[in-house]
């Protein structure tokens, strides 16, 4: 805002994508897809459903103020002083995974039995910085 | 047993280390009593795999017999049944497993049947090997499963009367097994599309499984005719009925802390000051059957 005659001359549609890019900081701590198949690793012989499983993924920066966004504890913010002020050995907090759902698996025993069984924490939902 | 705590989850996760070395002290397991260490050793086939170190383990030849087709396609239905298509538990609050094991007898044992099929009285000598249920798997519920291909039209019904005894081998005659209990009962049923009978073998197994038998001899008489018996209609002639030597179906409650709880994460989405904690009735049938049945009952009186 030192020269606001400069703003630049976009096309209304630009300007809301410009203005965006302040509401939603880019490339911030976020949840990402990821799919897989077990007969990419080779599993399938063995798991017999489900045929794809996504498991997902966090990834991204974490801003130097965690407020409510992340529902990040305040010891992340006292991290990220740690790191910024005292000892920067100490890493930034980093962007994980906060919440999982279960996964159901319907696999062959090596004695050719069949089990179904339902395990805990395999596909992240919700990720947070700390 | 099941604490959230991400410095526990890390020493748990310091347990999920190959065991072919455990030799070393370097090795945490080699720290743990042994009985844990084997306990590691009947992890899930899943979690083995996922926690041993570098691809080429991944792909790891583990010779595995061959289920019965049958079994199979039974489990991918009770699958469907459990699980969405993204592979997540469904929520219905009414099954309280969270593991099930499908067993078919021994091969060894199915030779001894001989002149299986013919006739109406199948005496069957079943031996179940149980290794695969580890300590941690509590059973709730068990029943034999019975697949049948018969030329009986569908929703005729069937009388059948079962003989059920548990076979001890004791060192004196390991030749010759002794009968150590034995129960009588009869199961009425209408054939359908899906020929599948169950029969809950529960109260009869429990004793065995929670001594941590793994070894289970059973011989079973089944006798199947034609007729409903409550209407007094003579019971009509026995039905040529090919059965094959039934499977052994467990429903397990799996303490572990890797094993979905489902109670857990209900209460989590229920959390909330002054509400108060639900548990399951007791006598909530932990397949959620006889809520089923209930309706199926009302149904069928009314049928």
């Amino acid at each position: 805002d030192e020269n606001p005659k400069e703003a630049p001359a976009t096309t209304p549609y630009n300007l809301s994508q410009y203005f965006k890019q302040f509401l939603f900081p880019q490339n911030e701590c976020e949840l990402h897809n990821f799919r897989l198949s077990f007969s990419q690793l080779k599993w399938d012989r063995w798991i017999i459903a489900p045929h794809r499983y996504s498991p997902q993924y966090c990834k991204g920066d974490c801003p130097r103020v965690v407020g409510h966004r992340y529902g990040s504890a305040v010891h992340t913010m006292v991290q990220n002083i740690i790191y910024e002020k005292l000892d920067s050995s100490v890493p930034k907090p980093s962007c994980v995974p906060a919440e999982y759902s279960p996964l159901s698996v319907l696999t062959i025993e090596p004695d050719g039995s069949i089990v179904y069984k339902e395990y805990e924490d395999m596909i992240a939902t919700k990720c947070t910085c700390r | 047993p099941h604490s959230r705590g991400r410095v526990a989850s890390e020493e748990t996760s310091g347990l999920l280390v190959a065991p072919e070395d455990t030799s070393s002290e370097l090795n945490p397991l080699w720290w743990l009593p042994k009985g844990v260490r084997r306990g590691y050793a009947l992890l899930p086939p899943l979690l083995k795999v996922l926690s041993e170190r570098g691809p080429q383990h991944w792909d790891s030849e583990v010779p595995r017999l061959q289920p019965d087709s049958r079994a199979l396609r039974y489990m991918k239905r009770l699958y469907k049944m459990s699980a969405t298509k993204e592979g997540i538990p469904k929520a219905n609050k009414s099954h309280l497993y969270n593991t099930v094991r499908l067993f078919t007898p021994c091969s060894e044992c199915k030779h001894r049947h001989g002149d299986l099929g013919k006739g109406d009285i199948h005496s069957v000598d079943l031996l179940f090997n149980l290794d695969r249920v580890t300590a941690l798997e509590h059973l709730l519920k068990s029943v034999l499963l019975y697949s049948f291909d018969t030329s009986v039209p569908i929703s005729s019904s069937i009388t059948c009367m079962c003989h059920l005894s548990i076979k001890e081998h004791d060192f004196s005659s390991p030749v010759c097994p002794s009968v150590s209990h034995s129960v009588a009962f009869s199961l009425h049923f209408q054939v359908r599309k899906r020929k599948w009978v169950e029969i809950d073998v529960t109260s009869f197994l429990q004793p065995l499984i929670a001594t941590n038998r793994r070894d289970i001899h059973m011989a079973v008489n089944v006798t199947c005719l034609m007729g409903e018996p409550q209407r007094n209609t003579d019971l009509e002639s026995p039905i040529n009925m090919a059965l094959v030597p039934p499977s052994l179906l467990l429903y397990l409650n799996d303490t572990s802390e890797q094993a979905y709880h489902r109670w857990n994460s209900l209460r989590h989405r229920r959390k909330g000051p002054g509400r108060p904690r639900q548990r399951p009735a007791p006598l909530l049938d932990p397949t959620g059957d006889k809520e089923n049945s209930q309706g199926t009952r009302a149904s069928r009186r009314r049928r």
